[in-house]
């Protein structure tokens, strides 16, 4: 996993470093102190390296857990691992921000689409129904215009 | 051409290269620090030898020396650890979609489809604005309906009322009564123009 | 005139006028006020 392989990155960096800066390198440095206090050089060189190695790792820790590196490393081992099957390449953000907006609201716009087309529907249909009872009172009224005009002529 | 790593931005939350430099940043600056560090340690041990012919700067050419051969081998180093932790570690592989994208590979629209949605949309919108007048216009003329057919109803009814009159005052017919009534009259007319007559 | 482009345009065009149904219904009434006047004077006249 990428957690696994970031700490052996780094442990690998700091053994090489520690390597290349070796004792025998740094009494050469400071050859004449050396060779006035080869103890003492021992002792400055070891404390050197222990504590260049402790803040190396130090901050290391401190970069993890500020990026909550550890969680994000596993989730996406977990991601890599599913599409594994994969060979075409992904998606990916196109840099224009409305083409890329535009296909995130696409679910959305097609459920506001339906949704729009069942309750145009139902209206419609209520419409329709209105009409209807609308249709049979002009019927009606018509018919009591002509009983009115029936009496009114039977009248004159 | 400079990779951004946008994508890998996008999970991570940092661009990785920005990550890269913190991280070599903070590893020279300790370099130095700890170099700081030996050189004070050894010019303070030498404190204790009066007699010795080693000068300060002598210590610092050391120093200087020492921390040359280490700064070289840091940069080279660093250089190879950043280079496998951008390709193996920080990166997203071509191949590989984030969740939070899953909804741009099921909906492949295209931006004249996407375009002919919305609008397909608007026009519903209008629709469904224009059935809902008309729902409202066709319930408003029920309401009118009620009250013609109330004021029709009245007048029929007063109709039927004056009829209902006539029928129980004896006239069911009111043409038939009248034409007799009538016919009545003029015989009597008739009579009385003969006895008028016979009277002379 | 939102709804004339709607299902129901046909039905909501042919609207007929109200006020004109019962503005006529006055001119019914007023002729048999008329109607029952002269028969009422018929009437008086035979009797």
């Amino acid at each position: 996993g990428r957690s696994q392989l970031f700490a052996t990155v780094v442990d690998t960096f700091l053994e090489k470093l520690v390597a290349a800066g070796s004792y025998q390198r740094f009494a050469s440095c400071y050859r004449r102190f050396y060779k006035l206090q080869p103890q003492v050089t021992k002792s400055i060189y070891e404390q050197f390296i222990s504590q260049l190695q402790s803040s190396v790792r130090e901050e290391i820790e401190e970069v993890k857990a500020e990026g909550n590196l550890e969680k994000l490393f596993s989730s996406l081992d977990k991601i890599v691992e599913e599409a594994k099957n994969r060979e075409e390449p992904a998606w990916r953000p196109s840099g224009v921000p409305e083409e890329d907006t535009g296909s995130a609201m696409l679910p959305y716009l097609l459920k506001h689409r339906a949704f729009l087309l069942r309750i145009l529907g139902e209206k419609q249909q209520e419409n329709s129904r209105a009409a209807e009872a609308v249709l049979a009172g002009r019927g009606r009224i018509r018919e009591l215009q002509q009983l009115i005009e029936d009496h009114r002529q039977a009248w004159q | 051409s400079v990779n951004p790593m946008a994508y890998e931005a996008q999970f991570f939350g940092f661009t990785p290269q920005t990550c890269m430099l913190r991280i070599y940043i903070a590893f020279q600056d300790y370099l130095f620090e700890m170099m700081q560090l030996v050189e004070s340690v050894i010019l303070k041990k030498l404190d204790g030898f009066p007699d010795c012919k080693i000068s300060p700067s002598e210590i610092r050419k050391s120093t200087e020396k020492f921390l040359l051969f280490m700064k070289e081998h840091f940069d080279k180093l660093f250089s190879k650890m950043e280079e496998v932790l951008l390709q193996l570690v920080l990166n997203i592989p071509k191949n590989v979609l984030l969740p939070e994208d899953k909804v741009h590979e099921q909906y492949p629209y295209s931006k004249e489809q996407f375009q002919e949605l919305q609008e397909e949309i608007q026009q519903l919108q209008q629709q469904y604005k224009a059935e809902a007048a008309a729902g409202q216009a066709l319930r408003a003329e029920l309401e009118e309906q009620k009250a013609v057919q109330t004021e029709l109803e009245k007048i029929l009814k007063w109709f039927e009322g004056l009829e209902n009159i006539c029928r129980e005052h004896g006239t069911s017919n009111f043409k038939e009564s009248f034409a007799f009534l009538t016919q009545n009259a003029k015989k009597l007319q008739d009579v009385l123009k003969d006895v008028e007559e016979k009277s002379r | 005139g939102d709804y004339l482009q709607t299902s129901q345009q046909e039905i909501l065009s042919s609207k007929p006028n109200y006020q004109k149904v019962l503005d006529e219904q006055g001119e019914v009434l007023s002729c048999m006020e008329l109607v029952l006047n002269e028969l009422q004077q018929a009437v008086k006249l035979l009797q």
